[in-house]
């Protein structure tokens, strides 16, 4: 069964997708063949990859089990690294998961139950502690909750693990939780206090590494490509690299 | 009945709160009261205007239709300023408008009932283009859709629009709409090239304001101040008081 990362944050654009895309790549690279999941409407997962045009299935029938995960994922073209990408249905997926008491666990037995040749599986959610979130935190074992050292950001990261401990306590008493911080701007005094304040609070839930602000990142969604094959060499890539191996390192102490 | 202004954009940090909170302070300090709603679950206007532990009651009961909006607002500290700030009600709130056909017309109604004393009312939606959204754009004269100058938040544009358009087909035919640019970091090549994509294709659906990055912005949200107050003088202050005066100029050619 692949080790499944959920990345998700209440708060909105602190680089959960970017992470996503970025992590799903090093771990291909580095040899650990991963499954990207897209479950946001927005679809910007999949956009960033350069796949929007090319969905044959999306995710919508994962989320309500109405097919095997293993019929729904496509190469991206980076080797190792596959996707089940969003599509236009997710959001009326979403509605109907809402009326339906036992869909938060379909996602979860669907990865249990099946088949699938990957070692890792890394789930991109849009920014809301909902039903969507739900399914994927009941399925992970381990949420990545990404964030920027801004205020508003910080903020919500409380409410994002009530909500995570809830779904560990209901559904999924394994998931272990980290936070990481992204967009960490050096020239900003702001930035330094409030991840000081961040260390202070958050210590052993931290990761070590800490993604810095890098506009090759942008430059990389709009070509389409992971930053793995944009920029390796980039301060991002090295950084999101280094995260790669974290990540493999604390899923093998285990 | 007072002008209602909805902040939406399916895109996370974009800067919708910023925008509410920046553009409600300078439209109540040029002499139009301005009431700002809080549909937000993670509450950052609320917190970023410093009112967090201050909150009597908070607008689920307004989504809802329990309380009228006059006994729900109270004053921020800024003269002509008033907040129907967001409480942790709200995620439950919206969990029973999506089991409930007419909640989606509740607060149009109630804003058009009431007697309010503003002559704005602007609304913070979540990243969301879901229930809370659809209520504030049923209710809605003009929606304002704060974007970035990046790939991931023009891709998201389009569908927001879709949504606007079928609110407005649906419940609101009156409801116009328009696009900020915000963030927007003039180093960045590709925020300029990006910029004059957006001006090509959404041209007269673009407001002439654009809003710069100013990390001023975020210092204040720490402050609980809005930026009129906390730093009236910086570069994103002139911006916003400007979008206030290019707002107060379209209320009042239509
Ligand atoms: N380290 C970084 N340096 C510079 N820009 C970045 C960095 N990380 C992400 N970005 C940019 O910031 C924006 C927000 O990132 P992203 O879309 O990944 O966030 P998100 O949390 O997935 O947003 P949402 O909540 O909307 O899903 C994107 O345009 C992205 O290109
Ligand atoms: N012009 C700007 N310059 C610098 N920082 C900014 C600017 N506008 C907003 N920010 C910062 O960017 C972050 C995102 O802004 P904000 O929270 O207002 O976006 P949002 O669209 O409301 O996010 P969400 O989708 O989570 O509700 C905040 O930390 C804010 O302080
Ligand atoms: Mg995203
Ligand atoms: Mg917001």
């Amino acid at each position: 069964k692949p080790y499944v990362i959920v990345v998700c944050h209440q708060k909105g654009g602190v680089a959960k997708t970017t992470t996503v895309s970025a992590l799903g790549a090093f771990l291909a690279a580095s040899e650990h063949p991963t499954l990207l999941i897209d479950l946001d409407p927005s679809a910007n997962l999949t956009a960033g990859l350069g796949l929007i045009r090319q969905v044959k299935k999306s995710a919508a029938d994962g989320l309500l089990g109405k097919e095997p995960l293993a019929n729904l994922h496509q190469p991206t073209g980076i080797p190792g690294l596959d996707i089940i990408p969003s599509g236009p249905d997710i959001s009326a997926a979403y509605q109907l998961m809402a009326t339906r008491p036992q869909s938060e666990t379909v996602l979860r037995n669907s990865l249990e139950q099946q088949e699938l040749p990957h070692e890792f599986v890394i789930i991109d959610c849009p920014p809301a502690m909902a039903a969507i979130t739900t399914a994927s935190l009941a399925a992970a074992d381990l949420a990545i909750i990404p964030t920027q050292c801004e205020y508003f950001a910080i903020q919500a990261i409380g409410s994002t693990f009530n909500y995570i401990r809830q779904v560990r306590s209901e559904y999924n008493p394994q998931l272990s939780y980290k936070v990481l911080v992204t967009m960490f701007d050096l020239r900003g005094k702001l930035h330094i206090q409030l991840y000081e304040k961040l260390q202070e609070y958050y210590g052993e839930a931290l990761f070590d590494t800490i993604i810095g602000f890098d506009s090759k990142l942008r430059s990389s969604q709009i070509a389409g490509q992971p930053i793995s094959v944009f920029a390796s060499k980039t301060r991002a890539a090295e950084q999101y690299r280094n995260l790669a191996q974290e990540i493999v390192a604390y899923v093998h102490k285990r």
